[in-house]
């Protein structure tokens, strides 16, 4: 069964940790 | 090629006078009025009616499909927001198509899910000072959160509103919560004891920087996982609607205790107090019950994605420890040696129910007919798909003592209806088959041992070379494997790339997430396992399903997807990659395949995992006497030559 794809904002809030995670 | 949308009757069109409307479409303008009527009362210039339950389930019980007695419009994902004067429904592209054959004119539909574009149209259309309704059991605390941010000076306010006014307006015609028995699994089907999974989660609580004293539990999986017990409240999902509150010392569980037999009660310890006796409360004394611990000299840990602001709201904020998802969520997604066992063992038993449709590939459109209607028992006529619970008859009628019926709906579909992701036939609306088309059928069970999700899709004449995606699905399985050091701590939205690489190079893409966890006779989308940006880094021990697809709207569409296990790779230097494991064993429509897009690697896979399918599913056919789909097996996994 197809699963939904997440919306633009939580995708921003994980790109955001990743990126402070790596420059951390 | 361009959709061919003109002049469609299956769909509503508001722009003509009359507006067209077709058989499928709900009426709804008396259920706005009753609605409306109790926003006035309540001081509301819009309310808000999301799709989920108190436990922020993705598929929910009928009581409280609240967004579609509203709308008419019934798919598993979608929020509706009404105002005095407006209504729309927002949701994603598995479902535009679906809403438009569904809704009235009443509403409008917005092709987009962010709760900013909700928010957007909100500020549009109510009037500065206007108070925007809410049910705070119906909001995760993430949603809340992301709501509130949204509002802030926006001269609007956001109002938790404990009385569902839906509800209200549904009144005596609202189905009653299911009250039928909750059941604990035999001991050979469960990973671990609860007791063990007790004692796992109290450590991790003790070894919690914050250490917490308590732990609440809302996600529906998370109870029914930690007590391996089970019921059936809501349809294809075997879970019954309870809370836990695990502490250092006692363990609440939040549920209608009328539905236990004696003997689960005993199961439980239900008659003691210590800290491994379960202590029964009733499901609706939840909220006062947490207020009342919150007032102790105590700390709660919860997962945002899974509670909602209702229980969030009553636990002073100096007192709580957050984290995106709750430890048992955690435990659940990693499955342990006995339980990917289980989980492997009930995906052997699925060929026998997609065999069937690759008999009519070979044996030709009249056969096709013959065999629906011997097979699927009610077929009237040769029309696609399990309208009138075909499928889902065939599985209940397994008579393997653990089967327990369908997973989810089963989504099958010839021709432009499967350029519906989520497309399953009814009375008014189905599609015969035909050999110049492609069909899909996504369907899966619920075993005691695992949850199945299997996808295959075929033709039965000639498919164009357009129509033929064999590339994109070797490239997201066989040839990925990816770093599962924790400096990078790869995440399946990095992996997911593969998946898409072969539609992506000429321009295509799939409307909808790459996969899902899966449990054990639980979700049959696990999250938080998976592709997307929510989801956890993939790790040893993990099942996804992989799935990518391809729809022409208003001409066909394409899904393949198999359930895969996480496990290291065989590389060179080892210990360091991780790959998958298909778990899934039914062989993909040879007319479907062409050989020639395929490289020698990809083409040495596919031929390893036909091997794998005869390896593991052809002593099962055998033992089962199920001898024609043992020939058929045979037939359609001969190696493939360049």
């Amino acid at each position: 069964m197809a699963p939904i794809t997440t919306s633009l904002t939580s995708m921003w809030v994980a790109f955001t940790l990743a990126i402070l995670s790596w420059s951390s | 090629p361009q959709p061919g949308y003109l002049g469609r009757e299956d769909v509503r069109n508001c722009s003509t006078n009359p507006p067209h409307l077709p058989v499928t479409a709900a009426n709804t303008t008396i259920q706005l009025a009753a609605l409306r009527q109790w926003m006035q009362a309540w001081n509301l210039t819009a309310y808000i009616v999301p799709d989920t339950d108190a436990h922020m389930s993705e598929y929910i019980g009928k009581h409280d499909e609240r967004r579609a007695w509203i709308s008419g419009f019934t798919g598993s994902a979608g929020t509706a927001v009404v105002t005095m004067g407006k209504a729309a429904v927002w949701t994603d592209s598995r479902y535009w198509t679906q809403a438009d054959r569904q809704m009235d004119c009443n509403w409008e539909l917005k092709k987009e899910v962010s709760i900013s574009s909700i928010v957007t149209w909100i500020l549009a259309e109510v009037p500065a000072g206007g108070h925007v309704g809410f049910d705070p059991f119906l909001l995760s605390v993430d949603s809340w959160e992301n709501y509130n941010l949204e509002f802030q000076d926006s001269n609007r306010r956001l109002v938790s509103v404990p009385t569902n006014l839906v509800d209200l307006a549904w009144g005596s015609d609202r189905p009653p919560m299911p009250s039928q028995p909750i059941y604990a699994l035999p001991k050979e089907f469960t990973g671990s004891t609860w007791q063990e999974k007790v004692s796992t989660v109290r450590s991790y609580m003790k070894n919690h920087a914050m250490a917490p004293t308590g732990l609440l539990l809302s996600a529906l999986d998370e109870t029914a996982w930690l007590f391996n017990l089970r019921s059936g409240d809501i349809p294809y999902n075997p879970f019954f609607y309870s809370y836990t509150l695990l502490t250092d010392s006692s363990i609440r569980l939040f549920v209608n205790k009328s539905r236990f037999s004696l003997e689960t009660l005993q199961y439980l310890n239900t008659s003691c107090s210590s800290p491994m006796c379960v202590q029964l409360e009733d499901y609706s004394q939840v909220r006062d019950s947490v207020k009342a611990y919150a007032s102790g000299n105590v700390t709660i840990l919860i997962g945002l994605s899974y509670t909602t602001y209702g229980l969030y709201e009553v636990i002073p904020k100096e007192k709580l420890v957050t984290q995106e998802y709750s430890p048992v969520m955690l435990m659940k997604a990693v499955k342990n040696s006995r339980e990917q066992a289980l989980l492997k063992a009930s995906h052997i038993r699925e060929l026998p129910f997609f065999s069937p449709t690759s008999k009519m590939e070979a044996e030709g459109q009249e056969l096709v007919t013959m065999i629906y209607s011997s097979l699927y028992l009610s077929a009237p006529s040769m029309v696609t798909g399990q309208s009138w619970g075909r499928w889902g008859l065939e599985r209940q009628m397994e008579n393997e003592s653990f089967s327990s019926g369908p997973s989810f709906e089963t989504i099958s579909a010839s021709g432009l209806n499967a350029a519906l992701a989520h497309y399953s036939p009814t009375k008014d609306l189905h599609r015969k088959l035909s050999s110049d088309e492609m069909y899909l059928v996504d369907s899966g069970g619920q075993y005691w041992d695992g949850t199945t999700d299997i996808t295959r899709t075929v033709h039965w004449g000639t498919p164009t070379a357009f129509q033929k995606v064999r590339k994109a699905k070797v490239d997201s399985l066989g040839s990925i494997q990816w770093s599962r050091s924790n400096l990078f701590s790869l995440s399946g939205r990095m992996v997911e790339a593969f998946a898409r690489r072969a539609l992506w190079e000429v321009g295509l893409n799939y409307g909808h997430g790459t996969g899902h966890g899966i449990g054990n006779f639980l979700c049959v989308h696990e999250w938080p396992v998976g592709f997307q940006s929510n989801n956890i880094a993939m790790a040893k021990g993990m099942f996804t399903s992989i799935e990518p697809g391809y729809y022409q709207d208003g001409e066909f569409g394409i899904r393949l997807e198999d359930v895969a296990l996480v496990v290291e790779a065989k590389t060179k230097h080892p210990g360091a990659y991780l790959t998958f494991e298909v778990v899934s064993f039914v062989p993909y429509d040879r007319n479907l395949i062409d050989v020639s897009l395929l490289s020698p690697e990809q083409l040495q896979y596919l031929n390893q995992y036909y091997q794998t399918i005869r390896e593991k599913v052809g002593p099962e056919l055998q033992r089962r006497q199920l001898l024609e789909e043992f020939a058929w097996l045979e037939q359609h996994t001969q190696p493939l030559s360049a």
